[in-house]
């Protein structure tokens, strides 16, 4: 038996919305941690990694651990069925190949049932060392997503350097070129808009800008996002789910010449 | 131009 209810509906929607435009299919895997998923994307160039802890859940139980395979699209579609402002329970039994998805409005006057078929997905696990970082960026995400725009309407690629100066999002493409430089600002008030760079190493590394934009469909979910980068290693980008857990992408770089 | 690395030769599988 595994259920889940989450008062806070709309935080499954952004999640979903996040995640479906770089993964097709994935296994949720289900233990009495949390409700998570690793999943790369069919290229195999970007992976994702969401975990969406039980104490962030009004209610939790999950007798076994298992995994539920589910189709990304077709989840996102039977979430459009719920409100913004709907309370949503996730159930599960043993052995069968479906999931219910009920959506209940705030002042209960509307309930919906919603059945989805689950799938078979191979999948293995990815080990993700823990590293320490040359460099790790933390700003607003709003900022990030209006970088990462404004910059593919130039190129193709970001090339990121953290150096003293600050972080500089640069890109090159055949109409011209362009470069955004962010400098530390944590005197302001308001700890959402700060920018912080906490830097052991300078780092220049370069990044597929298509992959990157797809990772701001998460900047709902979090007003900060953190970028951590080290020397020929994939970048994480990473949007705290307050509460309860985290989005985080991790992006293979471009490499040589 | 260089090349687009893969997330497989960075992360092994379990």
């Amino acid at each position: 038996m595994f259920e889940l209810r989450l008062v806070q509906g709309s935080l499954l929607k952004r999640v979903i919305d996040a995640i479906k435009d770089l993964v097709n299919d994935a296994n949720f895997d289900c233990s009495s941690t949390g409700f998570s998923l690793q999943a790369m994307d069919s290229s195999h160039v970007a992976l994702v990694a969401l975990l969406l802890r039980s104490e962030g859940f009004e209610h939790f139980r999950c007798d076994r651990t298992f995994s539920m395979g589910m189709s990304i699209a077709n989840m996102a579609k039977m979430l459009k069925c719920a409100s913004n402002d709907d309370i949503i329970t996730i159930k599960a039994d043993d052995g069968t190949d479906t999931v219910t998805f009920m959506f209940e409005s705030p002042s209960q006057d509307k309930i919906s049932d919603i059945e989805m078929k689950l799938m078979d997905i191979d999948s293995d696990h990815l080990g993700i060392p823990d590293a320490e970082y040359d460099a790790i960026v933390r700003m607003p995400s709003s900022e990030f997503s209006s970088i990462c725009s404004s910059l593919s309407s130039i190129g193709d690629t970001v090339t990121i350097t953290v150096s003293k100066q600050g972080v500089t999002f640069s890109t090159k493409g055949d109409i011209g070129s362009g470069n955004i430089t962010c400098r530390q600002n944590s005197s302001t008030e308001k700890p959402e808009e700060a920018t912080i760079i906490e830097m052991k190493e300078p780092v220049c590394l370069t990044f597929a800008l298509k992959y990157i934009t797809t990772f701001t469909k998460a900047t709902s979910l979090s007003s900060q996002v953190t970028i951590s980068l080290s020397s020929d290693m994939p970048v994480v980008v990473e949007y705290k789910i307050a509460e309860m857990g985290h989005v985080r992408y991790y992006l293979a770089p471009k490499i040589g010449e | 131009d260089p090349k687009q690395g893969n997330i497989l030769s960075f992360f092994k599988r379990k």
